[in-house]
């Protein structure tokens, strides 16, 4: 298949990394084989899915210290291959700020690799590791939190996103997940509808609702399915992978 | 008084904008003079508080364009000024990398500024508008989400604080504040207890609940106290203005 997606939203805390690890767990217990890629510096899909050692990160892959083979870890998920990330991707701002061409050092990386799908976690600002992200991938996953910030910050991702297109010639391909609903509140009944007449079928028909199991797993190391599969918030995640895989980005 | 706050936590969305503009607007209602300052790109405390044009900003004093005087506006609470942000600030990263004394932009920038109380929002990551928050503060207020990757990112804040005394010879004193506390889950239970048992005396003694009218309020521009005085949120904010305006840093 070879679909490449990038969970981009310089919001902080709307859900990306929670989206990353258990939409590409869900694809790999469907039978795809998955890479998760983490390219935050925080590592938080690296501890998400239990990886406590870790040897070589993405960053050694970007510098061309190792190759990208080198440092792709096994994770409990049958199907599904890591690279972890760790602390010394955050010099990669300044690092990279001279390099010609920073923008592809992850797309050029990704050249010699072969998987159904590729889900690369990003940080929560638009900087070079996002900017690779998003040009590596192509297709953007954006989880939107229904509330207010979450909203507001969107303008400056699409201003990115068309900033990409003019200069690079690259059209990237967003769509849109709402995450963290509750149905409790007018809040997020309100926002969502914001989001859809926006973005119409940009939008996934799937909605994440807020689900504290969905909190807890990461605690233990594990993706959704293995903490607590019958809970809504694992229903609601096995449902957008199966969107993801039916979709023509 | 002179005292100054940074709101700084790199983890993503755990309540920095919130608790920025609800204490600054709180300490204002017990009638301190206060400023507070986004300097955060996305610029979330700047439209959090209604502030829709923007001419003036942080950016521009930082590069020495503007001085601070010119930036300060005021806002719809009595003793509360703004120094608001925008777009401009992201480039900080790269643009101010070779700069000499970098981290220490703000500091030279607030000398010539006094008030009872300055606050300063910070953006989700460890970077130089960070850096130049807590070197230009020194108090440091770090709202920590009662969930788990909140939790496991604390290790590399405490990295940077124990960076920034060794290399810079500056003490930092960081407190730490529980936010979006559920109290219907063991997970906030159980983090909250992680957080007072390695932090002892350094967390205060509020926690703010997770409360939805903190979260609608900003979409209407305005602080708690004047969108909904009575809400949990409220009343959680207001004891934490007591609390702050009572301790001694
Ligand atoms: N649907 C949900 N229901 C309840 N909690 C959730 C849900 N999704 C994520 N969380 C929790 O909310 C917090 C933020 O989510 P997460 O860390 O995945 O967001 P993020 O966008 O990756 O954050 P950052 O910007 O810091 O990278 C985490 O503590 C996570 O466990
Ligand atoms: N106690 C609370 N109860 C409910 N919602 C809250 C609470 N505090 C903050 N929020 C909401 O949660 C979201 C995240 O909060 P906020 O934006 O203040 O975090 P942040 O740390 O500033 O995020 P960022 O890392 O993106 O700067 C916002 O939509 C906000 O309105
Ligand atoms: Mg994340
Ligand atoms: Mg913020």
């Amino acid at each position: 298949k070879d679909v490449k997606i990038g969970i981009c939203n310089q919001k902080g805390g709307v859900g990306k990394t929670t989206t990353a690890i258990n939409l590409a767990s869900y694809l790999a217990v469907f039978g795809r084989d998955v890479l998760l890629i983490d390219m935050d510096p925080q590592a938080a899909a690296t501890s998400g899915v239990g990886i406590e050692k870790v040897d070589g990160t993405i960053y050694d892959v970007l510098v061309g210290d190792k190759s990208i083979e080198e440092v792709i870890v096994s994770s409990k998920v049958e199907n599904l291959s890591i690279i972890p990330s760790n602390i010394s991707l955050a010099g990669a701002e300044v690092e990279f700020s001279n390099e010609v061409g920073r923008e592809f050092l992850l797309k050029d990386a990704l050249d010699s690799v072969e998987f159904d799908y590729i889900i690369v976690d990003s940080p929560p600002n638009l900087g070079v590791l996002t900017l690779n992200t998003m040009i590596a991938c192509v297709n953007l996953l954006v989880p939107i939190q229904a509330e207010y910030y979450a909203l507001e910050g969107l303008a400056q991702l699409i201003r990115t996103i068309n900033l990409i297109k003019k200069r690079l010639k690259i059209e990237l391909k967003p769509r849109y997940l709402i995450t963290m609903y509750d149905s409790r509140t007018k809040l997020s009944e309100e926002v969502s509808k914001q989001i859809r007449e926006y973005f119409k079928d940009r939008v996934f028909k799937t909605i994440i609702p807020r689900n504290v199991r969905l909190a807890e797993a990461p605690s233990h190391g594990l993706p959704i399915h293995l903490y607590d599969e019958s809970c809504k918030g694992a229903l609601a995640y096995k449902k957008l992978a199966e969107e993801v895989d039916s979709v023509e980005w």
